[in-house]
Formats: C-alpha cells, structure tokens, sequence
C-alpha cells in the first residue's frame, strides 16, 4: 500500500458517500444516471468475485464489500425508493454499446483464459467507460448540481491517482499491468473536459454549466 | 518483471 493508492481508494469510496448522500438527503436522484450506477454494480460484482476464493486483507475484503453494496443500494435508491425523480428521458445512453465491446475486448486481451481472470479483465474495461451515460446525461441537460460535480470529481481522482499508484509500484515492486494501466488511463482521459470545467467553474463558486 | 495477478488492488 502507498499514499497514491490510499488516497485513490479514499477518493473512490468519498464519491460513492457523496452520491448516496446527495441521493438520500434531497430525496432525489434527479442529474444521476441510473445506467452509470448499474454498470459500476456490474463492474464491482464481476471484479470483487475473488472475495470467495482468495482472502488478501481486512481492508481488501471491507473497501470491496463496501463497493457492491453501496453500488446496490444506489441502484435500489433510483430505480425504486426515489424512482420519481430519475431523469430517465435524459438517461438514454445504451448500456449494451459499452458491455458489449467490453466483453469482445476481455475475450482476446487478458492474461489468461479462465472464467475468472476474463470477468476482472472485463470488469477493467467496463470501469474505463461506465461514466459515460453519465457525462451525456450532463452533456445533454447541459449542467450539473454542484454535488453532482464533487462526486464526478471524486470518482475522477480515483483513477488518476491509481496511475501514480502503477507508476510507483513499477518502481519500487517491480509490479506492471498493462491491461490496468490502459485502461485506468483511458478511463482518467474521459474526465479530463469535466476536470478543466470543474476547476474554472465549480471551484470558483459557481455552478457546473457547459458552454453553449 | 511480476505481473499484478495477486489482484490485491480495488
């Protein structure tokens, strides 16, 4: 464990409690994309599988516990407790343009050829994109709550202080995984425009608005 | 050079 991926993963976890919290607290999904939320469900299942099959730490087993069920109660919080207010016309990005590719893609570049190892694998491309119903549903409605923008920002962090994490532990572990180095830099690039509006507009007090 | 299938990150 470095202080990279530490923060990353605090950063990771901020975003999920932001989201939950803005969910709860406003009684109101309105801004979230439902299918984002499901496909970061979809991604924390078929990744944290390893949780019945090879124990790493206490805080290994504890951070993924908390993804899928917080990712559950997410999608649980939109599509049924506060259904009334998802933006379902707006949310209408195709879920299958990105699972399926990410399939296709886990099925011929992964390490090896086992149920388990083409789940993760898939799970790592799934990750890189499962933002980007949300960053249309944004781009669509052409802004954003400002705690919607602190959950993007935060989910946006995470990846990108992996790829310090990665940088590190080829280094000084001698460790190296392309699959998750291009992926996870794929997946920090899609944040790069929200990134640039979030730092001249969110964080000078003023709301996330795209310009016309 | 190692690869990371220990699978320890999130």
């Amino acid at each position: 464990m470095n202080i990279f991926r530490l923060t990353g993963d605090l950063a990771h976890l901020t975003a999920i409690i932001i989201l939950l919290l803005k969910i709860w607290k406003t009684r109101s999904c309105s801004g979230i994309s439902g299918k984002s939320q499901i496909l970061f469900t979809v991604v924390y299942i078929t990744r944290y599988l390893d949780l019945f099959t090879n124990y790493i730490s206490a805080y290994n087993t504890l951070m993924k516990i908390i993804f899928v069920v917080s990712s559950l109660a997410t999608v649980f919080l939109i599509y049924f407790k506060f259904k009334a207010t998802y933006d379902r016309n707006h949310d209408t990005f195709r879920m299958e343009f990105l699972i399926i590719p990410s399939i296709i893609l886990a099925l011929l570049i992964r390490h090896e050829f086992t149920v388990m190892e083409v789940l993760w694998t898939f799970s790592i491309y799934l990750e890189a994109v499962a933002i980007l119903p949300q960053l249309f549903l944004v781009s669509k409605t052409g802004e954003a709550e400002t705690i919607t923008s602190h959950y993007l920002f935060a989910l946006g962090s995470y990846r990108g202080l992996y790829l310090l994490n990665w940088i590190w532990r080829y280094y000084f572990e001698n460790f190296l995984d392309w699959i998750s180095i291009v992926a996870g830099f794929v997946q920090t690039v899609l944040y790069c425009d929200f990134f640039y509006l979030y730092v001249t507009r969110v964080l000078h007090g003023r709301k996330l608005r795209l310009p016309a | 050079l190692k690869s990371l299938t220990l699978k320890d990150e999130l």
